[in-house]
């Protein structure tokens, strides 16, 4: 994991943030646990998309307990908490997958959340053309990304950013909410501005990669629910059932 | 899918809620 130092420069709520992220080693450890099979004592071997329907299940409650956790998010009553997370709940698992491979920094593999590393031969050739096409629009983003130098403190003010992109006037708690939209925009440009003074225009590329992100994550669940119309989703699926909860 | 109150999905509720996370 990449070593954080305070210092001049990164607002407080930054640093807030960065102590709130959860440790990436425990993450995988439960989630690794959470995908073997109890009762045979050994690591379930369900087809791979069905494992791979799982993985993502895990990956976003770890999301939601880092949602609970998160400043002015643990303020807000359920029903705001759930209306923010219905809005954004895929792009925080798109932008965790970026993240990962940015950290991860190989052009021709991904890595998943369990620390299994899939070469991109493999998903051209196991994975179907939607999935694959979904990977490879995914990977130009990452790689645009690293170009433009994204940093642990970048990434957990835009997580943050992205859990709170949404409209006020769908919550019941306005002002906490627009409190929130507004220091974490002004963090991100101060601390852009104070660390990466060579790149003027850092904080509007970073938003700009929001947008791609969404764009991404609505593929994202087109794929899903064409999986879900050819009953190719496992039961009790926790996406399927945020893909089909009513929208704001 | 399983729906909570106001047509909510339940097991975001049910991740979210303190009184189901507590039993």
């Amino acid at each position: 994991a990449e070593p954080f130092s305070g210092g001049p420069g990164v607002p407080e709520l930054i640093l807030q943030l960065l102590q709130l992220e959860p440790d990436e080693d425990q993450v995988r450890a439960r989630i690794v646990g959470c995908l073997q099979d109890p009762a045979k004592g050994r690591p379930d071997q369900p087809a791979p998309f069905g494992l791979l329907c799982r993985m993502a299940d895990q990956t976003f409650i770890s999301i939601v307990d880092w949602a609970r956790r998160c400043m002015v998010f643990k303020e807000l009553e359920v029903a705001d908490q759930m209306t923010l997370l219905q809005n954004c709940w895929s792009e925080l698992l798109v932008f965790d997958h970026i993240y990962r491979q940015i950290q991860h920094g190989k052009e021709g593999s991904i890595l998943l959340v369990t620390g299994q590393e899939v070469e991109l031969t493999t998903v051209a050739a196991q994975a179907g053309s939607l999935l694959h096409g979904l990977v490879l629009r995914a990977q130009e983003l990452v790689l645009q990304l690293h170009a433009l130098q994204l940093d642990r403190q970048e990434f957990v003010c835009l997580k943050f950013l992205i859990l709170f992109s949404l409209d006020v006037k769908f919550l019941n708690n306005h002002s906490l909410v627009k409190d929130a939209q507004e220091k974490a925009n002004a963090a991100l440009l101060d601390y852009t501005l104070c660390h990466y003074p060579h790149c003027g225009d850092k904080f509007q590329q970073l938003l700009l990669c929001l947008v791609e992100v969404r764009a991404l994550s609505m593929q994202a669940k087109e794929y899903l629910y064409h999986k879900h119309l050819g009953n190719e989703m496992p039961r009790n699926n926790l996406l399927i059932e945020m893909l089909q909860a009513k929208q704001t | 899918p399983c729906q909570g109150a106001a047509g909510r999905p339940a097991i975001l509720y049910a991740l979210l809620s303190p009184s189901v996370r507590a039993v």
